[in-house]
């Protein structure tokens, strides 16, 4: 574990509490996208079926079973609870268009052709992703609210620190996992176009609005 | 350097 890895775990655990709370406590999951969040929901339950084969740290399998666990209770509220608030209209991302080629490309590139290790190479492939119906939602709407943008930044910094994480892990552990790298450099550059206007925008106390 | 054995990122 580094300081790198460390911060990312905690930005990836703030993304994911700061949006369980905004739609709990708005009781609204205006401007949210309930295809992105199935999306995450199906990465952690492809990534973490280890917890049932195999025990890394305490950490470890804790992080994973808050993972699991919200990002369920988050996809309940936005399809069950709050469904009334849903905007089904904007969030209109054709998800098969994600899951298809990157079940594909997880069978044909992977690290051994085994089920769970095929299982998390979809999962490392669809997170890479899995964001891009809300930043399509948010460029239909043409806005966001601002806990959303926060959310956002959050979860994109998370696979951002978890590169400068690989890079440290190679430099002094000699360990690199070129599917998660790639992955990861493809998921953090989607989140750029984002993260210019957080911080043009959002962080200058301006709304986030796309030129619509 | 080889890939992971079990995975021990989240």
């Amino acid at each position: 574990m580094n300081i790198f890895r460390l911060f990312g775990d905690l930005s990836h655990l703030a993304a994911i509490i700061i949006l369980l709370l905004k739609i709990w406590k708005s009781r609204s999951c205006a401007g949210i996208s309930g295809k992105s969040q199935i999306l995450f929901a199906i990465v952690f339950t492809t990534r973490y079926l280890d917890l049932l084969t195999s025990f890394i740290s305490l950490y470890n399998t804790s992080m994973k079973m808050i993972y699991i666990g919200c990002s369920y209770a988050t996809v309940y509220l936005i399809y069950a609870k709050f469904r009334a608030t849903y905007d089904g209209n904007h969030d209109s991302f054709r998800v098969e268009f994600l899951i298809v080629p990157v079940g594909g490309l997880a069978v044909l590139i992977n690290h051994d052709f085994s089920l769970l290790e095929i299982l998390w190479t979809f999962s490392i492939y669809l997170e890479s992703v899995a964001i891009l119906p809300q930043l399509f939602m948010i460029s239909k709407t043409g806005e966001a609210e601002t806990i959303t943008t926060h959310y956002l930044f959050c979860q994109g910094l998370y696979r951002a620190l978890y590169l400068i994480n690989w890079i440290w892990r190679f430099y002094f552990e000699g360990f690199f996992d070129m599917i998660a790298i790639v992955a990861g450099v493809v998921q953090t550059i989607l989140y750029c176009d984002f993260f210019y206007l957080y911080v043009t925008k959002v962080l200058k106390g301006k709304k986030l609005s796309l030129p619509a | 350097a080889d890939e992971p054995a079990a995975h021990d990122e989240l």
